[in-house]
Parts: C-alpha cells; sequence; structure tokens
C-alpha cells in the first residue's frame, strides 16, 4: 500500500483511506468501501469533483431540487465538519458513524442537541423550536393557528425546560429525551447496518488489499 | 382534536431529518 490509492485522492480531495476511516468508526473496511460507493454517486450528481455540495446534498434527501429546507441544511451544516461549505469523504463517513446502530448513544443525544441547537449558544431556546415548528408545517403544508403552536411549545417547554429559564440547556434535553426515547429514531439508520449489500459494487472498486470484516 | 404530540416529536416528522432517503438508489 506504498502509494496508497494516490488517484483516488486526487478525484476525491479529502478522501481518506478506509482502514483508517473504519478503525474511528463503528463502520469496517468493506462498509467505509461501500459508503464510498454512495459518496460517488452523491458527489458527482450536480458537479463531479468529488465533494458534496449543499445541492447535491438536497438532490439525494429529496431526489429533487425544491425548495430549501431548514433541517436538510442544519444536518448539512453538521457534516461540513471543517466549515468549507462542502462535504467531504472523511467528514460524510464520520457524521454517518453517529447514525449507527452501534454508535454510543450519548454521541446520538449530543449531534441532536446541536442539530435543534440552531446557533450554536448551547441551549435550545424556545424562539429556536418556534422557528422549526413553523418550518415543518411549511414543508408538510399543514396549517396550525399560532395559538396552537405557542399552546405545543408551552406544554413542550414546561416538561421539557426543568429549570424553567425558556430555554432547555444538554442536561435537561437529556433528562427529556430519556423520557422521550422515540425522539432518538431519527438518529439510528438501519440501513448502515446492510451497507454492503446496497452497494456491492465496492467489491470491484476496493482499494485495499485484504478486506478485513 | 387536541395536539397530544411535543414539539420535537412533530419536527422529527421533517423530511429533512430522515437521512434514510439517502440510501435510497
Amino acid at each position: 500500500m506504498g502509494c496508497f490509492n494516490s488517484k483516488v485522492r486526487k478525484q476525491f480531495p479529502g478522501h481518506e483511506n478506509p482502514v483508517i476511516l473504519a478503525s474511528q468508526t463503528a463502520f469496517s473496511v468493506s462498509e467505509v468501501e461501500a459508503l464510498f460507493e454512495l459518496f460517488k454517486s452523491i458527489s458527482s450528481s450536480v458537479i463531479d469533483d468529488g465533494l458534496i455540495s449543499k445541492e447535491e446534498f438536497q438532490l439525494a434527501l429529496f431526489k429533487n431540487r425544491k425548495k430549501e429546507n431548514l433541517f436538510a441544511n442544519r444536518i448539512f451544516d453538521l457534516f461540513d465538519v471543517k466549515r468549507k461549505g462542502v462535504i467531504d469523504f472523511g467528514d460524510f463517513v464520520r457524521s454517518l458513524n453517529v447514525f449507527h446502530p452501534n454508535a454510543p448513544f450519548e454521541d446520538k443525544i449530543e449531534f441532536s442537541f446541536r442539530l435543534y441547537d440552531m446557533d450554536s449558544t448551547g441551549f435550545i431556546e424556545r424562539q429556536e423550536v418556534k422557528q422549526m415548528l413553523i418550518a415543518l408545517l411549511c414543508e408538510s403544508e399543514m396549517r396550525l393557528a399560532d395559538e396552537t403552536i405557542e399552546i405545543i411549545l408551552d406544554k413542550t417547554f414546561l416538561d421539557a425546560d426543568v429549570n424553567q429559564d425558556g430555554k432547555i440547556d444538554k442536561a435537561e434535553w437529556l433528562n427529556f429525551v430519556s423520557r422521550n426515547p422515540s425522539l432518538m429514531k431519527i438518529m439510528t439508520l438501519t440501513y448502515l447496518r446492510d451497507i454492503t449489500t446496497t452497494f456491492p459494487s465496492f467489491v470491484f472498486n476496493s482499494e485495499v488489499e485484504e478486506i478485513a470484516t | 382534536r387536541p395536539v397530544t404530540m411535543n414539539a420535537f416529536e412533530l419536527i422529527s416528522h421533517s423530511q429533512g431529518l430522515n437521512l434514510s432517503n439517502l440510501f435510497d438508489k
């Protein structure tokens, strides 16, 4: 492996050795390589530059380039670990790792907290939750009176915001999700268990000499 | 009808948070 994947590295900036990525994540080397097949397809859907842009991410999620989606944008920003405006393969694998069924539950809770703490203040504020709720209603073409939205927010904050300071801190979030485990469903992708079956072509494109499983 | 779901339960139904769509070929 002296000149390890130099061609791949040129074509895919930020591409990392699958063996190293596997050692840092819950994925096996084969699974990392299968994820690379998925990455190749997403990152070449608009511009074939080996990186996933926001537009390509949205296209992969919604299968069309429709209107901006607050939540897809937020996920994209969290995946864009290096804050470059694009997702490279290393970012992609490490971020998806949090969604692996075997990933530590604390990592999932931490990711979900950052997801909802949109302005990164260390708190999930009522105003942020209202903004997300309105975005959700808009996306699903559901109409609720502002009064009803406020009732939902009151109820939610009465339950989650234990010290009643109008914002949810990390400890309160931990407490809240442990009482409402269904909130963590979005943080686990069972698909990640079958990734090698979904993308079997990784076998033909393998960069490692022997695939350890 | 009374709304029984909390705000986060509603939010978690967003399509933008459903990453399983990434795996549909």
